[in-house]
């Protein structure tokens, strides 16, 4: 995965930390201080698509090239930047009876961004 | 974008201006947190427990455990923590009180329930502990006593209590009675109920959306 730098419209990570004292949740979330959220955005040209990333190297960015250029009216946007991989957020917070719950919420912090 | 068909903006639209997007994104953020911990607002703090309680509920459950580890399954798995709130006293009885929201976890489980006491004893002394599970039955208007549990405790400390399945069920229904019974008034001063470091605690292992399973009779 890439991260987002300056200009680049190419598909990327953005990152993005939600503070919990800054929305007014410190309070009730002990754990931790904040959530990285992130998420993926920027472009998707044809020949980047169907890879778990931006291209890997020189050859494979030629190739997919090459099938962009083969196949007929390919103009359509099916090609999404959507996370490639994801990890866990871990909460330590009061619920509403003030008991301390721990849990592990899937899949909430995206860690890489590509190509559908 | 499935109802229009077209492409998603994050791939062709113009690159994402954080900035004017931020009020947006935290919602979102906001929104997210919720929905997986099957919250519909935030919660508000109706009994707030000391930070010197907090610290040292989560000091004890980080200490090795001894008892054999679940089966662990792809589902979201919570721990609670319910502190327990003192009721009915008598001479060498006391009642424990802990409260589950049992909208927490959606329709929770409750896997595995550990009860965590403080005793002070004096030294080279024994004392038996008598926990009594309690429970409301359908249409009963008193509590019921389910099972108990003795525990032989010979030294000062923290002691821990795996509960049966009466117990983890209760918790689950949202609402766990426990009865601590000493033989004698000086073995009772001995449990520490209300200190602020020491107050007893129930650790519950859940697991997410319980009451959604089907089982096989």
């Amino acid at each position: 995965g890439v991260n987002c730098q300056g200009g680049s419209k190419m598909c990327c990570r953005q990152e993005f930390f939600v503070d919990f004292r800054e929305i007014g949740w410190h309070d009730w979330i002990i754990q931790p201080e904040g959530y990285a959220m992130n998420f993926c955005t920027g472009q998707c040209p044809l020949h980047v698509a169907g890879m778990p990333g931006i291209s890997a190297s020189f050859h494979t960015a030629v190739l997919n090239l090459l099938k962009v250029n083969t196949a007929a009216g390919s103009t359509g946007g099916g090609s999404c930047c959507v996370p490639t991989v994801r990890r866990p957020l871990s909460l330590l917070y009061y619920d509403r009876d003030s008991n301390i719950v721990k849990t592990d919420i899937p899949d909430m912090v995206v860690e890489a961004c590509g190509c559908s | 974008n499935l109802k229009t068909g077209g492409p998603c903006p994050a791939c062709w639209g113009a690159a994402f201006d954080l900035e004017s997007q931020r009020e947006l994104l935290l919602d979102l953020a906001k929104k997210s947190i919720l929905n997986k911990l099957h919250l519909r607002q935030r919660p508000t703090l109706s009994r707030p427990v000391s930070r010197a309680a907090l610290k040292t509920a989560l000091w004890r459950l980080r200490a090795p455990r001894q008892e054999t580890p679940l089966e662990h399954d792809q589902t979201q798995e919570y721990e609670i923590i319910s502190f327990a709130e003192t009721g009915l006293s008598s001479i060498n009885q006391t009642r424990l009180d802990f409260h589950f929201s049992a909208r927490t976890a959606g329709g929770m489980e409750v896997r595995q329930a550990r009860l965590m006491f403080f005793m002070q004893l004096p030294s080279n002394t024994t004392e038996t502990v008598n926990i009594r599970v309690l429970v409301l039955r359908p249409y009963a208007t008193n509590l019921t006593l389910t099972s108990q549990y003795p525990l032989q405790v010979d030294a000062s400390g923290w002691h821990q209590l795996l509960l049966g399945p009466e117990a983890q069920l209760a918790c689950s229904q949202g609402h766990l009675t426990l009865e601590l019974v000493t033989k004698s008034q000086v073995a009772h001063s001995s449990v520490i109920l209300d200190g602020f470091s020491h107050r007893p605690f129930v650790a519950a292992r859940v697991r997410a959306g319980g009451k959604h399973r089907v089982r096989r009779r």
